[in-house]
């Protein structure tokens, strides 16, 4: 099974 | 004071027709250098990036930053409406309700002006530092496209695995797989449809095939697009403009 990441994750809001 | 005038409109709708299904609404940033969309899809997977350089244009000024937010569907209606050979100029005030859309035939008998209501967007930015990835695919967006089409039928998934040789993509679903593998190769007479693969470490990544069937919307942006990897980190997709590029970052699904 996989899961689905997101970007926010990955980036940060600045 | 925007105005901005393309020699055609054709690339204005692609640029809309590209990015459209994937965000409802965004901000159009207008600089002096030219027109920038950042805005990230609802489910939070899938950004785009855009720029429309200032030599996109045949005729460009912008005094002051101005932002257009803007409802890509109604933009979509407008932009339709004028023929893709049309001039097409937009042009909104300092600090605009509207944009006027403005297409001209190039006899100059016939001018369609429509005006876009703009709307007042939370802008939210992620910051996307410079980063580094392990293997680089360049090949014929048409390709691309076509094997994102195919392997989709077969599952909700698409892996990406690129050795040294080669780059296969490949999906497993419930009735069967399907998987597509290329080596790279220069074709002296048409650059563009060399597949090129530069490759540091090697990269197995899985990706929501609805997310790339998106992407690939970009196709007709450019004859080759560009694939970035790195090792559990979102995915760089590259479409180059004449002056300027449309990229999409996917994040990357994980094994549970």
């Amino acid at each position: 099974n996989v899961s689905q990441a997101s970007l926010i994750e990955f980036f940060l809001k600045n | 004071m925007l105005e901005g005038k393309f020699e055609e409109s054709s690339l204005m709708k692609k640029v809309v027709d590209a990015i459209k299904d994937s965000v409802k609404l965004c901000n159009f940033n207008c600089t002096e250098h030219g027109v920038t969309v950042q805005a990230v899809d609802d489910s939070r997977v899938l950004l785009i990036s855009l720029l429309i350089g200032e030599a996109s244009f045949e005729e460009y000024r912008c005094d002051r930053n101005i932002t257009l937010g803007i409802d890509l569907e109604s933009f979509n209606k407008i932009i339709k409406n004028g023929n893709s050979s049309d001039f097409l100029t937009l042009i909104a005030e300092d600090s605009p309700d509207n944009v006027l859309i403005i297409f001209e035939d190039k006899k100059k008998d016939r001018v369609s002006e429509y005006s876009l209501k703009l709307m007042d967007l939370d802008s939210d930015f992620l910051q996307i530092d410079d980063m580094e990835f392990d293997a680089t695919i360049t090949m014929p967006s048409s390709e691309f496209a076509k094997i994102t089409r195919d392997l989709k039928t077969l599952s909700e998934s698409l892996q990406i695995i690129v050795t040294k040789e080669n780059v296969k993509f490949s999906s497993d679903g419930d009735f069967g797989t399907g998987n597509v593998v290329l080596k790279g190769f220069v074709d002296m007479d048409k650059p563009d449809e060399s597949i090129k693969i530069d490759m540091a470490r090697p990269i197995n990544l899985t990706f929501g095939a609805k997310y790339i069937a998106d992407i690939v919307k970009g196709t007709s942006l450019s004859e080759s697009v560009t694939i970035k990897l790195a090792d559990k980190s979102p995915a760089l997709f590259e479409y180059k403009l004449p002056s300027g590029f449309l990229r999409f970052y996917l994040a990357p699904k994980f094994d549970e």
